[in-house]
């Protein structure tokens, strides 16, 4: 009976994972393989292909027909659209220097913070979901938010990476890894971490549900500085650890150890959150016109 | 914690149906 609730909980979170996350992992390497005919993703490897492309990041749904080079309708996209006009980001550039690579280098940078915050949002209704999380006190919620979320992003990003690039905008645009490392400094820095955890954490081969059950672990972390009453979250995490340990055997069985290699994953982790913080606040003092998306702001101020 | 009023809200946020059981 014990086995089956453990089941039953796999299965409710990946339900939830499937409800919340917008582009699955194998959707992504689907896409990555160039397996679905259809929507082969737009590559961005210069600064001219950026430009062409710059109208789609963070668009849902690409204009089907060719994406040979049209009137782009409006420079802003819809990914300021998270949290309504709260903070419409996209679309903010310098007027003066419009067409520069600075202005463009800028409004990327602001189309990935935009991107990330509404990931936020994704992740804390799927945190919602785990059973237990909203019976915990609320500030001890918005802690396990606070210091999880970015490491869930993380690994969330390592689906739609390789060793070559990554998928944005929802899988409808490649971007070279190449091209991200030819970026001025410091924003040449920014994902080049990611690209090597995400190899590596690829070679686990996990799938989506397995993935579900190992964000749930991440979340439900009794450690997080600033808790106020660890057990409840210690037990809700240990209940998931059992799922998760269930679920690797099912649908890994010939693979060693596969269990406590991704436990090992969880420190890497907060080493890459604590220099992205780092750069992030960087940014922020040599980056004059660079502004930090408010609920990233949120996160970040007195993480580490 | 004043500090986190976005965080506050999205997680008080009941917009979304519960998910299915």
């Amino acid at each position: 009976p014990e086995a089956a609730d453990l089941r039953a909980l796999a299965k409710h979170l990946y339900e939830a994972y499937l409800k919340y996350f917008p582009l699955t992992k194998a959707k992504a390497r689907a896409i990555l393989s160039g397996k679905t005919g259809d929507n082969v993703p737009f590559v961005i490897h210069d600064m001219k292909s950026l430009m062409e492309g710059e109208q789609f990041i963070n668009c849902r749904q690409m204009p089907i027909q060719e994406h040979q080079q049209q009137t782009p309708a409006s420079s802003a996209t819809n990914g300021g659209a998270l949290l309504g006009s709260e903070f419409s980001f996209v679309g903010m550039t310098s007027v003066t220097d419009h067409g520069t690579t600075n202005a463009v280098e800028l409004r990327f940078f602001h189309s990935c913070q935009s991107r990330s915050a509404e990931a936020v949002r994704e992740v804390t209704e799927f945190a919602k979901s785990i059973p237990g999380f909203v019976d915990l006190d609320l500030n001890d919620q918005v802690t396990l938010l606070k210091y999880g979320v970015i490491e869930v992003l993380i690994i969330m990003m390592a689906p739609l990476m390789n060793k070559d690039g990554t998928l944005i905008s929802y899988g409808q645009i490649f971007m070279t890894r190449e091209f991200l490392k030819s970026l001025r400094k410091p924003f040449c820095h920014l994902l080049e971490p990611k690209f090597e955890f995400s190899v590596k954490f690829n070679t686990l081969e996990l799938d989506d549900s397995d993935m579900a059950l190992f964000l749930a672990v991440i979340i439900l972390s009794g450690d997080r500085p600033g808790l106020l009453n660890v057990k409840p979250i210690e037990q809700l995490q240990e209940t998931v650890l059992h799922s998760l340990e269930l679920q690797l055997k099912v649908s890994h069985p010939d693979s060693l150890q596969l269990f406590a290699k991704l436990l090992q994953k969880m420190t890497d982790l907060r080493q890459i959150v604590t220099d992205h913080v780092h750069l992030i606040q960087l940014l922020k003092k040599t980056e004059v016109d660079m502004l930090l998306h408010p609920l990233l702001q949120e996160i970040m101020k007195d993480l580490y | 914690t004043e500090r986190h009023k976005i965080l506050h809200r999205l997680l008080q946020d009941s917009n979304d149906s519960p998910t299915p059981a």
